[in-house]
């Protein structure tokens, strides 16, 4: 997660995925940043925190096969780069939403419950709790 | 054939191509349609 | 970037490295393009899960459905929808000898790559850029296989008995006083599998209370064989001298985790060339380290034995260094010496204490005999004991070949990292698609390449690996590289920013 361009692809996406979402004519500008909220956490939550193996086979006997891809960065060492990233990066997406959404009620309650279904499980005290 | 290779689109089968132009042309579709009303 | 290192005191040659970049344009979109794959990858098991489409893949029974899965269902997630598609560029038969030239069998599938038919013809004489055959030993006919001929029909093919019991032949013996004598060292132990000899003699050489300290890129032979020892294992970066001190210098200062005892030994793991990344290591200075911590080195020259060095000794006769100086040498003979199997070499007292505890010698059946025949026919040779210059003439021409094709692949544009001696030449094709598509262009123009993607390389570096041999003619290497270079601008793989302007 931390070779060269993957955050930059990452940010790329997400503004892809916003941009896509404007596009639909029918919906409107808080709807769209609202989308892109939830469905950005959604897809983190399940490629970071669901799922839990590798895609691949790796020589370490298994080990691996147990832990989410969260568990896996860095060898499980906490506060590294690319973990304090992937923190910060949904928090700025929800200010975001918040902001464009002029702190609606309804959109503010989604938007905080999405952002707390990635937040909390990032959380070191939560390495490797089931 | 750039296109092909650069999107990965190579590797996949001819069916799984054709879901995935057309998605894109209907994104851009509906892209350029919002740009022209919001213009 | 270009890792020159200057004369410095330890080194007599110029070492020149480089590992360019990869651009970040090229980055994104390989990121992209494995992020398409993967979502249609999801989108295939899907339709699978559903009987929407027929599952080629194994799996259990209905009955076999309440036990503990037998596949690891997400384990193989990109065996069967990223490797599967393009899997066609990797395990061709072949049905020559792997020598410079080669015939393949025509094969085909109408299951996009899931079953394949032979036609019954057969592609020949197919320019080999992929097999390791360094010196050129690969051949069926001539001095080398003569000899091992002469052997089967003496000795038989199988030995079917271990080193301690049945198994132990005058061929054998021979061989390893003959290896010794090439290494330059007291005495050498032979074993008939190249990925045993590491696998099984480090478990003997370390235990509780060991540390390794093993380079971030070794073979998955060193890997398993420091897991099976039982030590504790420490990473440095590849060929990274500051980090592999620093790990040394915490290993002495702060000792044995917890109980903080001093290690019982220090043990570094390198090897000689790195055939993913064709680098070379930087021996004289991690034999300073080495001297300097008093801990014990394990060079495995599996590539560059008989590839590297004015007389063909491997990477201390590279550096015109002292075999002393390393504690345990092992290499194989499979690359450079057209046979199998691998060796140990070192001081007298190690290589008896290997005899009587590696697991090899207990259980392993030994070397056959006729592969034993052609390693000291071809190793005789090198040295210029079989009264000719071939050997010498092909180590010549192995040094030749490597600097032309490099820098040539330079010229084009093509991003290749590693030495710039060193006989393994990766050239970076970075986007999945173009894995497939190279090695399918390349066979069209009659040559044969490996290509390498993820997850046996960073994702972001997929390559084409090249590994040039002496018995590669000018000719050849000229026809390969104007295929490559073809291909290259078909393929739009020329990305490197230092292109030499012809």
């Amino acid at each position: 997660m931390n070779s060269r361009g993957m955050w930059l692809t990452y940010t790329l996406g997400v503004a892809l995925l916003h941009v896509v979402l404007l596009s639909i004519p029918f919906f409107s500008v808080p709807v769209v940043w609202t989308l892109t909220n939830v469905i950005h956490n959604a897809g983190m939550y399940v490629f970071l925190h669901a799922v839990k193996g590798t895609p691949f086979e790796t020589p370490d006997q298994g080990k691996a096969r147990l832990l989410t891809h969260w568990e896996q960065l860095d060898y499980g060492v906490q506060f590294t780069s690319s973990r304090k990233f992937f923190t910060i990066s949904p928090i700025i997406l929800y200010f975001l939403a918040s902001f464009y959404t002029k702190y609606n009620m309804v959109h503010f309650v989604i938007n905080t419950c999405s952002l707390l279904t990635v937040l909390i499980p990032k959380l070191p005290q939560l390495h490797g709790v089931r | 054939y750039q296109y092909l290779l650069v999107t990965a689109l190579y590797m996949l089968e001819p069916w799984e191509r054709t879901v995935f132009n057309s998605l894109l042309i209907s994104v851009a579709g509906m892209a350029v349609y919002t740009g022209y009303v919001f213009m | 970037q270009n890792h020159v290192t200057c004369n410095g005191a330890l080194y007599n040659r110029p070492f020149s490295e480089s590992f360019e970049e990869t651009p970040m344009l090229v980055a994104v979109l390989t990121y992209m393009g494995y992020g398409i794959l993967t979502l249609f990858g999801y989108l295939r098991d899907f339709l699978r899960e559903w009987k929407i489409e027929k599952c080629h893949v194994a799996q259990e029974r209905e009955e076999q459905r309440d036990f503990v899965p037998l596949y690891q269902d997400f384990e193989n997630f990109y065996t069967r929808n990223l490797y599967m598609r393009i899997r066609d560029s990797w395990n061709r038969p072949i049905c020559s000898v792997p020598g410079a030239k080669m015939d393949l069998v025509e094969r085909v599938s109408h299951d996009y790559n899931w079953t394949f038919e032979y036609t019954g013809k057969v592609i020949k004489d197919v320019i080999n850029m992929g097999s390791y055959n360094y010196l050129g030993f690969a051949e069926n006919m001539g001095y080398c296989a003569d000899a091992a001929a002469d052997v089967t029909m003496k000795y038989g093919i199988g030995v079917s008995s271990t080193r301690q019991e049945m198994g132990n032949l005058d061929k054998h013996e021979e061989l390893e006083m003959l290896v010794a004598k090439f290494l330059g060292v007291e005495a050498s132990m032979v074993f008939g599998m190249g990925f045993a000899t590491n696998s099984m003699n480090i478990p003997a050489l370390t235990g509780k209370g060991c540390l390794i300290l093993s380079d971030e890129l070794n073979h998955a032979s060193l890997v398993l064989g420091a897991r099976l020892s039982g030590s504790t294992i420490r990473v440095f970066k590849h060929n990274n001298m500051q980090s592999l001190e620093k790990l040394l210098r915490d290993a002495i200062v702060h000792g044995q985790p917890r109980t903080h005892r001093p290690w019982k030994k220090i043990l570094i793991v390198v090897e000689g060339i790195y055939s993913m990344e064709g680098s070379v290591v930087r021996l004289p200075e991690v034999i300073a380290l080495k001297k300097k911590y008093k801990a014990y080195l394990y060079l495995d020259e599996a590539h560059s034995i008989g590839a590297l060095g004015p007389r063909g000794r491997g990477v201390l006769d590279y550096f015109g260094l002292d075999p002393e100086d390393v504690d345990v040498l092992m290499g194989t003979f499979t690359k450079s010496f057209g046979a199998a199997g691998g060796y140990i070499g070192g001081k007298k007292e190690l290589i008896d204490y290997l005899r009587a505890q590696s697991h090899s010698a207990v259980y392993a059946t030994s070397m056959s005999s006729p592969v034993a025949e052609q390693i000291i026919t071809s190793m005789k040779c090198i040295m210029g004991e079989d009264g000719t210059t071939i050997g010498r003439e092909r180590i010549q021409q192995l040094a030749e070949n490597t600097t032309y094709f490099r820098r040539r692949l330079r010229e084009m544009g093509f991003i290749i990292y590693g030495n710039n001696d060193s006989p393994v030449v990766p050239v970076m094709l970075y986007m999945p698609a173009k894995i497939g598509a190279f090695g399918r262009e390349m066979l069209k123009r009659n040559i044969g390449v490996v290509v390498v993607g993820f997850p046996a390389t960073p994702i972001i570096e997929s390559r084409a690996r090249f590994c040039v041999s002496a018995a590669h003619t000018k000719e050849m290497l000229d026809v390969a590289l104007s295929a490559i270079s073809e291909v290259g601008d078909l393929l739009q793989m020329k990305y490197s920013k230092y292109r030499a302007l012809p």
